[in-house]
């Protein structure tokens, strides 16, 4: 699994 | 986008509302610490700076520019319009012992060691711990009134809600932030004691009010 780049969560 | 992720979402809002109106409908924020609020506002605000830079979705925007919004709205009427009935004497919780280890975690673990990143790691550890001061003062005055405690509990369901969101993130789509969900599941372990008090008396109509 890849680590957060963008953070399109709230 | 999944199911948890929007209801837990529509939690987030719900509870944002139900204090802003709580506040708003009474002319009073008797209860409700606003240490907690002030902490809410800084999270908002240093996670949403990517406002300025990156477009992700209409969506996501106007859900930022809302939270942030009412974050604020309800900060200024706990400390300025209806600051005669905020009560700052049981609010008496220590916001520098959060907000300081917070700061020096965020700076020492994050995804990148950039001024915006920091500022939103910073933002997830402190929003873990941001309801602190409001479960202090319950403790405190052993009681909370009913809608305070419907506050808490959207408020709680929330990030549990995303705890399922993240679990369905790593099966459908490869993906996860241990970042966000280290301190995602420290939150809502925080709020476990309250959700059990909710259920078996809020629930069953009675108020919350803790043994002396």
């Amino acid at each position: 699994a890849d680590e957060a780049a963008a953070h399109d969560e709230l | 986008m999944n199911v948890f992720r929007l209801t837990g979402d529509l939690s987030h809002l719900a509870a944002i509302i139900i204090l802003l109106l709580k506040i708003w409908k009474s002319r009073s924020c008797a209860g409700i610490s606003g240490k907690s609020q002030i902490l809410f506002a800084i999270v908002f605000t240093t996670r949403y700076l990517d406002l300025l830079t990156s477009f992700i979705s209409i969506y996501n925007t106007s859900m930022k520019v809302i939270y942030i919004g009412c974050a604020y709205a309800t900060v200024y009427l706990i400390y300025m319009k209806f600051r005669a009935t905020y009560d700052g004497n049981h609010d008496s919780f220590r916001v520098e012992f959060l907000v300081v280890p917070v700061g020096g975690l965020a700076v020492l673990v994050n995804h990148d060691f950039s001024f915006l990143e920091i500022l939103w790691t910073f933002s997830i550890y402190l929003e873990s711990v941001a309801i602190l001061p409001q479960l202090f003062m319950i403790s405190k005055t052993g009681e909370a009134e009913t809608i305070t405690t419907h506050y808490l509990f959207c408020l709680g369901l929330y990030r549990a809600l995303y705890l399922l969101n993240w679990i369905w993130r790593f099966y459908f789509e490869s993906f996860f932030d241990m970042i966000a969900i280290v301190a995602g599941v420290v939150q809502t372990v925080l709020y476990c004691d309250f959700f059990y008090l909710y259920i078996t008396k809020v629930l069953k109509g009675k108020k919350l009010s803790l043994p002396a």
